[in-house]
């Protein structure tokens, strides 16, 4: 038997969203230390990885006796996911070999409870080895200021090129018509940590990516405050929203390599 | 710019 039962709605839905769009069909690994979830982009250029720890005060309950995998349409979770209420706990339960998976939604007033079932799919996808690496840049932003910079670049051209260095970040792009730049500059003296801008660097750091995808990746931003990029050259881009309460959500995205 | 990747070749199959 699976069933974990989630404070917040919201947070599951705002996952589902920010996912749908790029990866359709997703396994969800559960397991007693939590649930995981990793897809590529049918393109296989983006690969997503979730991680929702058991042991976090965001699950009220958790139980996993055996590991399974839950093999769902996103884009059919997404409607269900939207007859919650935001403020609802959401249940979410499996059996041990499981063909359907059981959403239920009370509401915080204890007055309405739904429940909504949806098969599961047989999902073939392909795992890969995401290697435990140190990066050369760990770039720390405000989630709606990387928001704000893909979405003005992405007027003008198909990639942006990223330039890590010591005083802080640029964002280029260059377009048939026309060309913009952003500089971020590293700002760690401002009151609220969330509005920082912190640069780690080992070692500098010039990659150019397609925007199509960083801004696909953007729609996570209501999940948190804070997002960080991490950075080595000629390898692919972490773009990090970490989940209060619950793990993170991670987007890796190839690089543009010259020629 | 460049030409794009895949995510495939910087990260092993299981």
């Amino acid at each position: 038997m699976f069933e974990a039962k989630m404070l917040q709605s919201s947070v599951l839905k705002k996952i589902i969203e920010s996912l749908k769009d790029l990866f359709s069909d997703a396994n969800f690994d559960c397991s007693s230390s939590g649930i995981t979830l990793q897809d590529m982009d049918s393109s296989h250029v983006a690969l997503c990885y979730l991680k929702l720890r058991s042991d976090e005060e965001g699950f009220e309950d958790y139980r996993c006796d055996r590991n399974i995998t839950l093999g769902v349409n996103l884009v059919l979770m997404s409607k269900i996911l939207k007859c919650a209420g935001n403020d609802d706990v959401i249940t979410l339960r499996a059996e041990d070999e499981p063909n359907i998976l059981t959403f239920i939604f009370d509401s915080k007033n204890g007055e309405r409870v739904s429940k909504y079932d949806i098969k599961l799919m047989e999902i073939d996808s392909e795992l890969l080895g995401i290697p435990d690496t140190e990066y050369s840049c760990v770039v720390k932003m405000p989630s709606h200021e990387f928001q704000r910079i893909c979405s003005n670049l992405s007027q003008l051209g198909d990639s942006v090129t990223v330039d890590c260095h010591k005083e802080g970040v640029d964002f280029k792009v260059a377009g048939e018509q026309g060309s913009g730049a952003i500089k971020l500059k590293q700002n760690t003296t401002v009151d609220k940590e969330e509005d920082q801008v912190s640069v780690e660097l080992n070692e500098a750091v010039t990659q150019s990516f397609a925007l199509k995808f960083l801004c696909a990746f953007t729609k996570a931003t209501s999940l948190s405050d804070t997002v960080s990029l991490s950075l080595t050259q000629d390898t692919p881009i972490v773009v990090e929203y970490p989940i209060a309460q619950h793990g993170y959500l991670r987007f890796y995205l190839a690089p543009k390599i010259e020629e | 710019k460049g030409t794009q990747s895949k995510i495939t070749a910087f990260f092993p199959s299981e």
